[in-house]
């Protein structure tokens, strides 16, 4: 563990929880996409699976309870509890160009053909991707609440500190693990554009929104 | 194998 690892989760978990407390205090999940929710329940749940197999330490198996708890309390929220103020129509990001791809890249390139190294490794990929659906919603709205733009600035955060994490282990450990890192890169990377607009706008105090 | 086994991340 070390202080970059620490405060990726630290973020990951502020953005999980400044979400499920957008929509629990607005009563609204408006401008939130479900797809991207569900892609993110999927995520845990299919790399956590070693919850059942293997411990670790108490901080990893706290966090991943957390984290699938709040995973599934997110998508009750859109599709149960709130569900009159999903924005289904702008939500239309086709999933299943993302789970088939991913799905057949974590057979082919893994680090072990086994149930649950695939089933890591497609949650990595997975992971790598999630967040399209919700930047592709607010592309097409042109628009974002500024908690919602703090969620995705804490979520890119988590996946930019987890890149000093690795160098830092590399380093001092000698340890890689490049199915890892590569698909953290890519994530990372999808959330430049974004990155750029909140600090040009969001924090210059006005809301995010696109040019038409 | 240079995977993380256990996996200690998150």
């Amino acid at each position: 563990m070390n202080i970059f690892r620490l405060t990726g989760d630290l973020s990951h978990l502020a953005a999980i929880i400044i979400l499920l407390l957008k929509i629990w205090k607005s009563r609204s999940c408006a401008g939130i996409s479900g797809k991207s929710q569900i892609l993110f329940a999927i995520v845990f749940t299919t790399r956590y699976l070693d919850l059942l197999s293997t411990f670790i330490s108490l901080y990893n198996s706290c966090m991943k309870v957390i984290y699938i708890g709040c995973a599934y309390a997110t998508v009750y929220m859109i599709y149960m509890k709130f569900r009159a103020t999903y924005d289904g129509n702008h939500d239309s990001f086709r999933v299943e160009f993302l789970v088939v791809p991913v799905g057949g890249l974590a057979v082919l390139i893994n680090h072990d053909f086994s149930f649950m190294e695939i089933l890591w490794t497609f949650s990595i990929y997975l992971e790598s991707v999630a967040i399209l659906p919700q930047l592709f919603m607010i592309s097409k709205t042109g628009e974002a609440e500024t908690i919602t733009t703090h969620y995705l600035f804490c979520l890119g955060l988590y996946r930019a500190l987890y890149i000093f994490n690795w160098v830092w282990r590399f380093y001092f450990e000698g340890f890689f693990d490049l199915i890892a890192i590569v698909a953290g890169v890519v994530q990372t990377i999808l959330y430049c554009d974004f990155f750029y607009l909140y600090v040009t706008k969001v924090l210059k105090g006005k809301k995010l929104s696109l040019p038409a | 194998s240079l995977s993380i086994n256990p996996k200690d991340e998150l």
